[in-house]
């Protein structure tokens, strides 16, 4: 099963039109292997993005030195997926129909 | 499915379950249509809510086309169990369901479900390897045959929007096409993604607007209205292309080009904390307000026949 271990999202909201070209072209960075779990889109539009934690600090880098303002929306993507676990099996299940 | 636990997330498995048990418990409403089978051989099972007639004018609702999209799947299911609770006892629902039939595809894309449950939560394509490429599966909303390959959509097999090789590439997309033209008598269609809290039309591979553009765009605005008055979740809305971005090949330019007015997708609520982990406490709140714009939008294509 695939570990998002140290992976984070963050939110990132473009202010201007080179800010938005800036992040479209992370997009292009495939060695970040980031995921974009919204798309660009428009000046003022949160774009949300999980990047992988080998990237974390490079992605970061790239932002800060461009002046594009970020959160992190998830801290710890797979702390989140173990909670998501740990939940759907406490639920005690309805018993299977019979055959 | 009274004992069903619509609070929690539930696997493939439960799902195929749960649409078996809605069916027996209510064989004179539900019936259940196998439309074909996915890359991995799952049944493409769509429930059918009738009260009888032959051929009559019908609404499509699917959800679950991104597999990662769990939300989605869960508020099919919820839907599905609202749609036999409320029939007899709310007027706008039975007289939909007198005058039309239902059709709900809870999960278009099972490969992928499945996959999201057992190796990557984050899966949100089919599972169709590529040729020539390690990576594996095509965006099933960009592999219709509708401005398909245009600007919008990957040619890249390992992206998320990678299109495919050809439109209708995938068996889940063909299914439903296959489907679509074969009845010739839908109305509606509703396709149901999330989270960006978004209610939009055709057209996403082009800034021509629909031809339906003022109907539509209003229909939007009281469904999305309707939906706020639960829990005050604020939407936007408008033509894909102009809303979100420009998308090609993608499933309600389809239907809308096959004559199917009322096409419409949707983006379910967005809590900005939690993406697609979205918590399982939020389910219910979820399709109770999304039940709001889809009778909204059912209401007004039962009292506005074309």
């Amino acid at each position: 099963k695939e570990s998002f271990e140290g992976h984070q999202v963050l939110r990132i909201i473009p202010k201007d039109d080179i800010q938005l070209s800036l992040i479209k072209e992370l997009e292009d960075m495939i060695h970040f292997e980031v995921d974009f779990w919204k798309e660009v889109t428009r000046v003022n539009t949160p774009v949300d993005v999980r990047v992988p934690f080998h990237s974390l600090q490079s992605v970061k880098i790239y932002l800060e030195t461009q002046g594009i303002e970020y959160s992190i929306m998830i801290e710890d993507l797979q702390v989140m997926l173990d909670e998501e676990q740990k939940e759907m099996m406490s639920v005690a299940r309805a018993p299977e129909p019979r055959n | 499915t009274d004992s069903f636990d619509y609070t929690q997330y539930h696997t493939l498995s439960e799902i195929y379950s749960f649409q078996d048990m809605l069916v027996a418990e209510n064989p004179k409403l539900v019936s259940k249509i196998v439309i074909g089978q996915s890359y991995e051989n799952r049944p493409l099972n769509v429930l059918k809510f009738s009260t009888g007639g032959t051929n009559r004018p019908a609404i499509w609702i699917d959800t679950g086309i991104h597999a990662r999209e769990w939300i989605t799947q869960a508020s099919g299911t919820w839907f599905a169990k609202k749609l036999v609770t409320d029939y007899g006892t709310d007027p706008a629902l039975t007289a939909i369901l007198n005058n039309m039939d239902i059709f709900l595809e809870i999960s278009v894309n099972p490969d992928g479900f499945y996959y999201t449950h057992n190796n990557n939560r984050m899966w949100r394509k089919t599972r169709k390897p590529n040729s020539g490429s390690s990576c594996v599966g095509v965006d099933p909303n960009r592999n219709w045959d509708a401005g398909f390959g245009l600007p919008g959509a990957s040619g890249n097999p390992c992206s998320e929007t990678y299109h495919g090789p050809k439109a209708e590439s995938e068996s889940e997309v063909k299914a439903i096409v296959d489907f679509v033209k074969s009845h010739g008598n839908i109305k509606a269609f509703i396709s149901i993604h999330s989270y960006s809290q978004m209610l939009m039309y055709p057209f996403g591979y082009t800034t021509t607007p629909a031809k339906d553009d003022a109907e539509l765009h209003s229909l939007a605005e009281k469904a999305i209205t309707d939906l706020a008055s639960l829990y005050g979740t604020s939407y936007t809305y408008g033509s894909l292309i102009d809303t979100i971005y420009q998308a090609s090949g993608i499933t309600i330019d389809w239907t809308y080009n096959q004559g199917i007015k009322f096409s419409y997708t949707f983006e379910l609520r967005d809590t900005g904390r939690y993406g697609f982990i979205l918590p399982a406490n939020q389910i219910v709140p979820t399709a109770q307000e999304t039940w709001l714009a889809l009778m909204t939008i059912m209401d007004h294509t039962n009292k506005n026949p074309y």
